[in-house]
Order: C-alpha cells, then structure tokens, then sequence
C-alpha cells in the first residue's frame, strides 16, 4: 500500500511547480476531478453531491485561467483533484476527523478534499445545515494553492458562517487566486452594448445599456459598475441570442439614429437583422427581407468576410474593418462614404508611433460607460481618441489610438470555463 | 444507518460517540492553538534525558523522572502517569501560549485580550475547516506517502541502565501504516500529533531514535 501511494505521489509531484510569485501551483489549466466512489456521503444523493462539486469547480473557472472536468474513467493517478466524504477514520487520511461539530473537511496538497460526513452538509439554498457548495469551493481554493484569509466576506475564511444567499467570490478573492494563476486572457468576436428602451412608472422613456462580450458559442454579460461579469457567466449563445449563426460572429452593429434603429450581427459572407421585441434574429423583417442576407447584398461596397465593424453615431457611418483597410459606410446613402476604403493607419493613426494593431482588428467597441470607442486585438486593446481627449490635449490626432493596453486590465475576469461546464 | 424516524430525515440522530470534543479549558485550547498553526508544535528535538539518579528532577513518574520538558502533544487526560496539567507551563511557554490566543483573537476579530474568555471559546467551537491557519513548521520531512505524512527521526541521549528492553514511553500512539492501532485512544480527536517511542538498553549507544509522525495538511507544501 506504502509503494502504491509512493507511486501516486512520484505521477503527481510533476503537477505541482513554483509558479511566477514563488507561490505552489498547478503547472496545467485543465484539471480532472473525480468524487471517489468509496467516499460518497449518505445525505445526499449522488448525482447532488456531483452537482454541486461541479458548480464548485465551476465557480472557481469563472475567476481563474483554470478549467475543471469531472473525471470518472482514467486511471486515478490521471485525477489531480479526489473528493469523498468520510468520518472518523477515513479514506486513508491521517488526519481524524473529529465528529459532529468543529472540522467540516479539511484538503490536502496533492489535491484531496475530505468532508466529514458527521456533519450535516446541505444542498444550497436550503437554509440550514452546512452548505456542502461553500464548503467544497473554501477547499478547492486550498487545493488550488490558497491559505486562509481572515478577511470579512472571504470565502477563504477558516470559519464556516451561515448560509448566505447566493455567495460568491468577491474581488480580493478574485485576485488572489489570479495572483496563483494569473488573469483571464483571451480573443474576442465582438463586443457591444445592447440598448434596451424602457418607460419608468411615470411614462418616461429611458435608455439602459448591457455590456457583452462573446467568444465563440458562449458569451458574458459584463457590469461595468462591478467590474466583472455576471455571476454564472459565460452563458451559451445560443440561449441568449437565438437565431444567430453558431460558432460565433464577426461583428455586431446598431444602427441608431432618428430614423432607424436596428441590430446587425455579421458572419462570413451574411449578416442578421436582430428583432429586439421579439428577441431572436429575423427571418423576415417588416419590410420583406429575408435573412440570413448577403453582406454584398445589404452593404454594397463592402467586402466580405469582414473583421469587425462598429457604427458611428456622430457621423452616421459604419465603419468595417478587413485587414489593414477600412471602410466607411453611409447608412442615409446606404453606399460607402467618399475616399473609403482607407488604410486603418490613416483614419485611426496611432498616439505614440508604432503602437497600433495595424490591422486584422477582433473587435471595435463603442463603450457607454467609458463614451469611448476601443479597437481590440488579441489580448490587448486600443482607445480610440474623443473629443474630450483632444479638448484636454489639443496635440492628440483625431481619432488617435492610444498606447495599447491589456483587455484583462480595463475589463475583469472574462473567464472561459470548461465545455461541459457550460451546461450545468 | 444513522437513525431517524422522521419521513425527511430532519431527526437523524449522531452518536454521542461522533460529537467533536469541545474546546472548554486552557488545555484544549492550547492544543487548538497548536493544531492549527498558532502555536508551535512540541520540537522533541529538545527533549532531554537525564539520569534517573538525578534528585533535582521534579517528576516523580517511575517512567518519566529523566524527562524534564513539559509533554503537550500526545499525553491523555486519561493517562494516570502524566498529563500536562501535572508538571505547569514554564514562564515562556505561559507567554507562547498567549500570544497565540492573541493571535488567534486578532485574526477571528475578537477583543485581544490574551485571555481565554467566553467569546474566544466559542469562536473555537465554531465549526471551521481543517487546515491550519499558519504552516506548522517542522525540521525534516520525509515524504515518501502520498497523504504527507512523514517521520521526523529524533535522536535523544537517554540515561541507560534504569530502562528495560522494550519499554514504551507511554503516549498515546497511533502507527501511520496501521490503521486499526487499538492503542490510540484518541483523546484529542482530530488533533493527531502523536509519538511513538521505544528504548532498546541492548545497544551500546546511548543515542535512540524516536520516530514521531506529525502530519500536516499545508496544501501548498510538496
């Protein structure tokens, strides 16, 4: 037994190195899991307790770099996380646990987490008890290389507080364990803020604004004023915006002025027209268009496929970015504006020579929140000069890149989690 | 089965056998302090030995006159030979142990008071996870077990000739690779620092190895 459970500790020390900070961490993003068989609790069901592991390992995906799969075919020394449930005397573990009262669970460095089944674990939710999902993600967290933090409102907090409804990790957890593993990177498709009209109780109509971003078949609703995305995100497309193509798209416009208002969203050689009463995409509009269209068709001028587009409401043009060209098109002419297409170097020059995308853009960004238009590529972005800018620095050109910058630095924790996980 | 009547099991009934021994003295309390972290484990490195013959020793054990170092980890309440109440804490081991309680009130947001008072009583009974607040610092460790147990191999010098072949100092013990050890009585559940010693007087070396399992459960140690 000695030199089996040598043999798992030698498969699985490579695991484990010194990360950046100087900190023990898992060297991999992708991180299997598995709820022993001899270790199931007699509370709940198993499918519950596998639910709720799931949603734990999820919610710490939702923070980190780090993907999490439930595992229950490959070897066990293929598993780097092992969950069970036991009293007393467990699992093998020489740590006892001590009965009903005081010790919950305890997890160890190699990537074992015990629950004491003398204790009452609950579902979430249920109001009593001990929520087993608070539990199971304060001892991911120290499996995943966290001590304990004796901050209020910590989920690394060694002491177990009552049920809170709907807990989740705050920002200093967040950056605790980015500080282990580092921020959430990654390409964009596109991002937009969705426009909603809404009349208050007084019959007045006021405009609100959501933030998304999407990657490919999932998206996140992201709240500025929290500076991060909505907890639970990301969400699969299709579920939130139906009718539009799978695998994620090219480029989302509003055309918004006062004479239209209407959505686009743009992949390969077509684009969709969105019915935001209806919200879903358009087979056929009021006017007798059927879509999906042809870019060509709807946008003549424009080529296609494109990288990216956004609409300028101060000159009521759209601009669509292919490679290092752009072209603006004038929706009231519906052809494109005089000059176009134009080198993206030219209209959007950079502040400080040499920092530009240059071209190949992933997103064009008109921001609510920050009245701004952000030019975004790869992990980076680029903020595109405005008026206030030029009035407070004269020498800034129109429409000026500024120096870039990290997406993950201006907006928090767009967080991928595992395929499987998208579906819970 | 855990026995319940009730349709939604909302009854279940714990035996009182499984009930957490609450921490209710300085005594518990210390070893709280030490299980997780605030307070250093006992370094049985500075154990010492001394001949038997000595009339200054205070200890009046037949097994334990040549120890003159106050035990804490490992004895039982139950043990009639030696509890750590018996011998008193040293002048610095009374100010180890209220640093730790301050430490411990600080981090838990109570009064630091250095006293063991109601509130930092029961924030001790508060239920909590099972990894220590601090890491609990040790001389060697030999990992070769996946659960991070190791052996700290302790040499002693030990007065020869009053001890008998075989005699065992009489701790509580539990044997790491034996997990039905009936000698572990096990009256600081979940508390698990342990010792176990033997005394060979056939060796002509006065050196002897004691072999103490401390485990620790630092997730961020190899």
């Amino acid at each position: 037994r000695k030199r089996h459970l040598a043999g798992l500790v030698s498969k699985n020390r490579q695991k484990r190195e010194v990360s950046e900070t100087g900190h023990m961490a898992f060297s991999k993003t992708l991180l299997r899991w598995r709820l022993m068989g001899e270790g199931y609790s007699s509370q709940l069901t198993v499918d519950e307790q596998r639910y709720i592991f799931r949603l734990a390992f999820r919610m710490w995906s939702e923070v980190s770099p780090l993907d999490f799969v439930e595992d229950t075919s490959s070897p066990l020394e293929d598993i780097d996380i092992r969950l069970g449930f036991g009293t007393g005397r467990h699992l093998g573990c020489n740590q006892r646990f001590d009965g009903t009262g005081r010790e919950f669970a305890h997890a160890w460095f190699l990537g074992d987490i015990h629950f004491d089944d003398d204790e009452h674990f609950t579902a979430p939710n249920t109001g009593s008890g001990i929520s087993l999902l608070k539990v199971a993600v304060h001892e991911i967290g120290h499996v995943l290389g966290l001590p304990h933090i004796y901050r209020p409102g910590s989920i690394m907090q060694p002491s177990y507080l009552p049920h809170e409804a709907g807990f989740e990790m705050d920002w200093m957890d967040r950056k605790a364990i980015q500080h282990l593993y580092g921020g959430c990177k990654g390409r964009f498709n596109t991002v937009f803020d969705w426009i909603r009209k809404e009349r208050t109780a007084y019959g007045e109509v006021v405009i609100r604004f959501n933030t998304y971003f999407m990657r490919d078949d999932w998206y996140w609703l992201y709240e500025n004023r929290n500076n991060r995305t909505r907890y639970g995100d990301p969400v699969a497309l299709q579920v939130g915006w139906r009718g539009i193509p799978t695998g994620g798209v090219d480029a989302y416009v509003h055309v918004w002025s006062r004479k239209r208002d209407d959505v686009y969203f743009f992949k390969g050689t077509q684009f969709w027209k969105y019915n935001q009463d209806q919200d879903q995409a358009f087979t056929q509009d009021q006017e007798g268009r059927r879509y999906p269209r042809r870019i060509s068709e709807g946008f003549p001028g424009v080529p296609s496929p494109i990288d990216t587009a956004f609409y300028d409401r101060r000159e009521s043009r759209i601009y669509f970015f292919k490679n290092s060209l752009v072209y603006g098109f004038d929706v009231g002419a519906n052809s494109l504006a005089r000059g176009f297409p134009k080198r993206i170097r030219d209209v959007f020059p950079p502040v400080v020579s040499g920092d530009h995308p240059d071209g190949n853009v992933d997103a064009a960004y008109f921001s609510y929140t920050h009245n701004a238009v952000f030019l975004l590529k790869g992990t980076g972005f680029w903020q595109v000069v405005g008026s206030r800018d030029r009035w407070r620095r004269p020498f800034l050109p129109r429409n000026g890149l500024l120096p870039r910058k990290e997406v993950d630095t201006q907006w928090f924790d767009i967080c991928n989690v595992h395929p499987a996980a998208l579906r819970m | 089965e855990k026995l319940f009547h009730k349709r939604d099991h909302s009854d279940v009934q714990s035996g009182s056998s499984h009930q957490a021994e609450l921490i209710t003295d300085k005594f518990t309390a210390e070893l709280f302090l030490s299980r997780y972290g605030f307070m250093k484990p006992v370094n049985w490195e500075e154990i010492q030995f001394h001949d038997a013959d000595d009339a200054d020793s205070p200890f009046t054990d037949d097994y334990l006159d040549d120890v003159d170092v106050r035990i804490q980890e490992g004895a039982s309440s139950q043990n009639p030979r030696v509890t750590a109440q018996d011998v008193g804490p040293t002048p610095a081991q009374a100010q180890e142990f209220t640093s730790a309680l301050e430490e411990f009130q600080r981090v838990s947001g109570l009064p630091v008071t250095g006293v063991f008072d109601e509130a930092t009583k029961t924030a001790m009974n508060k239920p909590r996870c099972g990894v220590p607040d601090k890491e609990v610092e040790l001389s060697n460790s030999d990992d070769s077990t996946a659960v991070d147990t190791f052996n700290e191999t302790v040499r002693t010098n030990i007065g020869g000739g009053n001890s008998s072949e075989g005699d065992i100092f009489n701790f509580n013990t539990t044997d790491a690779s034996n997990d039905t050890n009936t000698n572990d009585t096990d009256d600081f559940k979940g508390f698990g620092d342990v010792i176990n010693g033997t005394h060979d007087a056939n060796t002509d070396s006065k050196m002897e190895n004691m072999s103490v399992n401390v485990h620790q459960n630092e997730p961020n140690r190899r």
